[in-house]
């Protein structure tokens, strides 16, 4: 598996995406 | 109130791959005269003590078997459905004393709750959800999500039962205005929840807000792609998809499961594992479950096979046994144990 082919990788992703969603 | 035979062997099951890693447990005939649907392992507190239930679906009736002492089992409870027939068994972890069904025809009309009454002990069912639904899954926290309707007309909803069953919380998800296939929990995200959708895109909600987070396109080589789980491992999901319309190919054989791994903040994803038949062995994905890191399928074949995610192959098949084909295949949600059923009604419990 190429990681690199994934883009940036963020631990908070969740808390991230759930902050930039439409509520 | 019936008490089946059962057997008890130490012999390992006939397994050419990985002798000894599924171990015939004990076995038992449901007796009945429609179709056998579904199987399912769950808690159920009888006299203020918890016992792992064995739970068999036919077309029309629904059975709770409790285990005897010497390996037997004993029908306890008994649910009968006379206007729409059983699709499937929907286990709600986390709920005692509760089980939901899936009825319809071709798809699901009506999910119900089937319980007892505290005083008599007596069956009771009660109506969940109707109309045209698409896909339901229960969830740890004793939560139930189902989809109905499509495209634009759909609703994503979440149910929370109380410990014991009784009263219970709704709360709406966005929808993805694609029809919902299937849903699944992503292990060590509890808030999370991964649906896949007619046109190949995984979607992730916030299970707490309701939050609409990503949709991710994956590879349109297999159309019609299912979860059946997920894992958040180091800012990354690890999805287990399975593909029962891929068609064989000569360099890989049939793609029964896949692992794909999404990066959740881009929405891109590459396959990880691809779980094809070892050689020997042909057939499609027809049904599976999926427990930790172990995948189980029923193949068109009539074979089980069951491929360990982290060592990255198949560990074990299991050929029809009594030269009649498995149809169903089940992780007990109690213990590591694989349920495995016969269309006639047989369940044969196997220790993995």
């Amino acid at each position: 598996c190429r990681t690199a082919d994934l883009g940036p990788i963020s631990l908070n992703w969740f808390e991230e995406l759930s902050s930039e969603a439409p509520p | 109130h019936s008490i089946e035979q059962t057997e008890i062997t130490d012999l390992p099951a006939r397994d050419s791959l990985n002798p000894g890693s599924l171990q015939l447990v004990s076995k038992f005939k449901n007796p009945s005269s429609s179709c056998s649907v579904d199987v399912s392992a769950v808690w159920w507190e009888r006299a203020a003590a918890k016992e792992p239930c064995i739970i068999t679906a036919c077309e029309d009736v629904v059975s709770l078997w409790k285990p005897l002492d010497t390996l037997q089992w004993e029908k306890v409870h008994t649910w009968h459905f006379t206007e729409v027939p059983v699709l499937q068994i929907v286990p709600v972890p986390d709920v005692y004393n509760l089980i939901c069904v899936a009825l319809g025809n071709l798809e699901i009309r009506e999910i119900r709750a089937l319980l007892c009454s505290s005083g008599d002990e007596s069956e009771k069912q009660v109506l969940l959800k109707s109309g045209n639904i698409k896909a339901v899954l229960g969830l740890t926290k004793r939560r139930l999500v189902s989809s109905i309707g499509t495209f634009c007309n759909q609703q994503v909803q979440i149910m929370t039962f109380a410990e014991d069953g009784g009263s219970k919380d709704e709360q709406l998800l966005m929808p993805p205005d694609e029809t919902i296939l299937a849903f699944a929990e992503v292990q060590g995200m509890q808030d999370a929840l991964l649906g896949t959708t007619t046109v190949n895109n995984i979607v992730i909600w916030n299970l707490k807000t309701g939050q609409l987070l990503k949709k991710v396109h994956i590879d349109d080589s297999y159309q019609a792609s299912v979860c059946h789980r997920a894992y958040s491992e180091m800012g990354l999901l690890f999805v287990v998809l399975s593909h029962p319309c891929a068609k064989e190919s000569q360099v890989f054989g049939s793609p029964v499961f896949q692992l794909l791994v999404i990066n959740p903040k881009t929405a891109q994803s590459v396959g990880m594992l691809l779980c094809c038949l070892p050689p020997g062995q042909t057939g499609r994905f027809l049904e599976g479950d999926v427990k930790d890191h172990i995948a189980a399928a029923v193949l068109t074949s009539g074979t089980i096979a069951v491929w360990d995610l982290l060592l990255g192959h198949c560990t074990a098949v299991l050929p029809p046994a009594s030269d009649q084909s498995w149809s169903l295949v089940k992780w007990s949600g109690t213990d590591s144990h694989l349920l495995a059923g016969q269309k006639d009604g047989n369940v044969f419990i196997y220790r993995y």
